[in-house]
């Protein structure tokens, strides 16, 4: 889950 | 997404208009570097894997397909055009991107998340993406003849990053779960970079000054 919420950006 | 997020993409989007601007209405890419256009490029080729496999919302994809086209489309024009290719500075556009590249692959090998190609990729993205401004205020230091459209265009992406920032600091403390020092470090180098620039471009127009930076 830690790197799914970065890739939220763009 | 919150306000300094959305501004950050804006400023972002309006940094590549003013540039696709430049090059369409000049017909001349003076002053642009390519090395750092095709960096950009390879970013985004990267980074928007992700287009074929999530969906994280409409304003992604979008935003993505957008970023992808217009960064395509301005390599197109300095590589191919047959008017603008001929109005890019080949001779001081020399900085050499596998000193860049490479690195930036290697680290991505050696830091990141979890060990994935796409995971991998994204991670280089973002180290290339910190990095890739750099051919472009090399060539601006020798070309001491800086348009206000590159000023403004370098403005704008430095402006992107400031706000990316403050976007970050926002999450940090409003999303428990959002702790992404990776892309802190990368994206606090990137700003930085910009400093120098930023500081000439306030103390030019300060003083009514055409832009130039000290070699």
């Amino acid at each position: 889950a830690a790197t799914a919420a970065a890739h939220d950006e763009l | 997404m919150n306000i300094f997020r959305l501004a950050g993409d804006m400023t972002h989007l309006m940094s590549i208009v003013v540039l696709l601007l430049k090059i369409r209405a000049t017909k001349s890419c003076r002053g642009i570097s390519l090395r750092t256009q095709e960096m950009y490029l390879l970013v985004f080729l990267c980074r928007y894997l992700d287009l074929f496999y999530s969906f994280v919302s409409l304003y992604n994809t979008v935003m993505k397909l957008i970023f992808l086209a217009s960064s395509a489309a301005i390599v197109y024009y300095m590589r191919y055009d047959r008017v603008v290719k001929q109005t890019y500075d080949r001779r001081q556009d020399t900085f050499r991107y596998l000193f860049l590249i490479v690195p930036c692959l290697i680290l991505a090998l050696l830091i990141n998340h979890a060990f994935t190609l796409t995971e991998i990729l994204w991670t280089f993205s973002i180290y290339l993406e910190a990095v890739a401004i750099l051919p472009q205020l090399v060539l601006m230091q020798r070309t001491q003849n800086i348009d206000n459209l590159t000023g403004n265009y370098v403005l704008l992406l430095g402006t992107y990053r400031g706000l990316y920032i403050l976007n970050w600091i926002f999450r940090f403390f409003t999303e428990p779960h959002y702790r992404q020092w990776l892309v802190w470090i990368s994206g606090l180098l990137q700003t930085a970079l910009y400093g120098d620039f930023f500081y000439y471009y306030f103390k030019c127009w300060k003083s009514n000054k055409k832009l130039t930076l000290p070699a």
